[in-house]
């Protein structure tokens, strides 16, 4: 029977929080292995930034909203933690059984890439919740994407890396946030990933060197 | 997910795309 927005709204937030009953706000055992058979332990960098990130959310959120919603916002920051353990350990377990390989001390140890998944997971939350709850919010505290890349002082090149990854390892997804979080890669790729800031730029650069140099250089109006 | 568009070909992963291969 066809849903009011209200309905339809509550039920896409319990089916992200039911996939979600088992998951924990901690590393689980098995990612703990992970991190342990790795070169450089990352353990201590990966709990201190998601204490760190979680404070800065939470204030950010709380400036958007309004204060009174400070640990609303806090509440989604944890549901995004034990999504992005979940997603990660799924990640890792694919990997393992890709390259045959255990150690993954340098994805593990870069920065980018758990901000980039913890983000992606928040996103999910963001949009699974949506703004039916906060009417009247204006157009300048608008939380969705990429509102998260500029909290987090995420690249969107780096964003735009983990989410096929994700997608892949996480099965619970609705096609509904499969369809957001290819917007968001379009968005990534047709704009953001452009910025003066991006890493693509050097990294054109070295393809283009890695190739040899072109005999001639390109007119213009290229 | 049937039609969203996988991008990563054979042999790719999130390894190589965060240069840890």
């Amino acid at each position: 029977p066809p849903q009011t927005p209200v309905r339809a709204a509550m039920n896409t937030i319990q089916h992200l929080m039911n996939s979600l009953a088992a998951a924990s706000d901690k590393p689980s055992s098995t990612l703990i292995s992970y991190f342990n058979n790795c070169t450089s332990n990352p353990t201590n960098d990966i709990l201190e930034r998601v204490n760190h990130l979680g404070k800065i959310f939470k204030e950010r959120f709380a400036e958007a909203v309004g204060q009174g919603c400070a640990e609303i916002g806090f509440e989604r920051f944890k549901v995004g933690v034990r999504l992005t353990y979940r997603v990660m350990e799924s990640m890792l377990k694919s990997e393992e059984q890709r390259l045959s390989v255990q150690n993954f001390s340098k994805l593990l140890n870069d920065s980018a890439f758990h901000k980039s998944l913890l983000g992606c997971s928040i996103e999910v939350v963001m949009a699974t919740y949506g703004r039916s709850a906060f009417d009247g919010i204006s157009r300048e505290t608008d939380l969705s994407f990429p509102w998260i890349l500029e909290v987090f002082k995420i690249k969107p090149y780096d964003f735009y890396k983990v989410i096929e990854s994700f997608i892949k390892a996480e099965p619970s997804l609705t096609r509904e946030m499969i369809k957001h979080l290819e917007s968001c890669e379009h968005r990534i790729m047709e704009t953001l990933a452009w910025q003066s800031d991006s890493p693509i730029f050097e990294l054109i650069r070295q393809s283009r060197d890695r190739e040899g140099q072109v005999d001639q250089p390109e007119p213009t109006s290229c | 997910c049937n039609d969203y568009h996988f991008g990563l070909e054979e042999g790719e992963g999130i390894s190589e795309l965060f240069d840890c291969d």
